[in-house]
């Protein structure tokens, strides 16, 4: 479960 | 941060003042698709959301107040201020068939079903596939105006940097964002038959003209 994504690119 | 994506960021953000200066040279939108330019605010609104509650650096948050802001007020300028020299005649592509494909798309495939990873997701599918309407209107036309060729040719050397960067870094973080790698490679593709035209075509110094 991936429920914690980090999206660090714009 | 590596280098393929820092000027993949920075041709972004070279595009924005391609295409804000060539309104204001020319005092016209002439040629640029409205269509477009609204669905790239609505992509940076849903991906930018996470503005108020992620926080990763200070050039993120400052990219992605810029690109919200600039996209709003190129917006506005083709809206707005220079509203007499757009044509919806040329203007025609169907919006809604990039809109709810690309939603439903969300629902299906993401990383998490919670609101804002598909707002995320949704943001990543529509910016894919937002240049549509813009080509289109280049078909149409069957040719473009120099210095628009160059706002495009920008946005599509920003997705396509990308590509470098994210080998990059699955070789040294061993991270991998499909979602972001499979809809990158296809906005990519999108730019590909704009891309011989502009090299073929206007890096030799004639105008960019779709053949018959």
């Amino acid at each position: 479960d991936e429920g914690n994504v980090v999206h660090d690119e714009l | 941060m590596n280098v393929f994506r820092l000027l993949g960021d920075l041709a972004h953000l070279a595009s924005i003042f391609i295409l804000v200066h060539k309104m204001h040279i020319t005092r016209s939108c002439r040629g640029i698709s409205f269509k477009t330019q609204a669905l790239y605010v609505l992509v940076f609104l849903t991906r930018y959301l996470d503005l108020f509650w992620a926080w990763i650096s200070w050039y993120n948050f400052l990219m992605k107040i810029f690109f919200i802001s600039s996209s709003c007020y190129i917006l506005y300028l083709v809206h707005y201020r220079f509203r007499p020299t757009y044509d919806p005649s040329l203007d025609t592509f169907k919006v809604e068939y990039l809109v709810g494909p690309c939603f439903v798309l969300a629902l299906i495939f993401n990383y998490h079903f919670d609101f804002s990873e598909i707002l995320w997701t949704f943001s990543i599918y529509l910016e894919a596939v937002a240049i549509f309407p813009q080509l289109f209107m280049m078909q149409r036309t069957g040719e473009a105006e120099t210095i628009t060729t160059h706002y495009l040719a920008a946005l599509g050397v920003y997705r396509a940097l990308y590509i470098p960067n994210w080998i990059y870094r699955y070789y040294t973080e061993g991270t991998v964002d499909p979602i972001a790698i499979v809809a990158g490679i296809v906005q990519t593709g999108l730019y590909l038959d704009f891309f011989y035209v502009y090299v073929t075509k206007v890096l030799q110094g004639q105008k960019f003209e779709l053949p018959a």
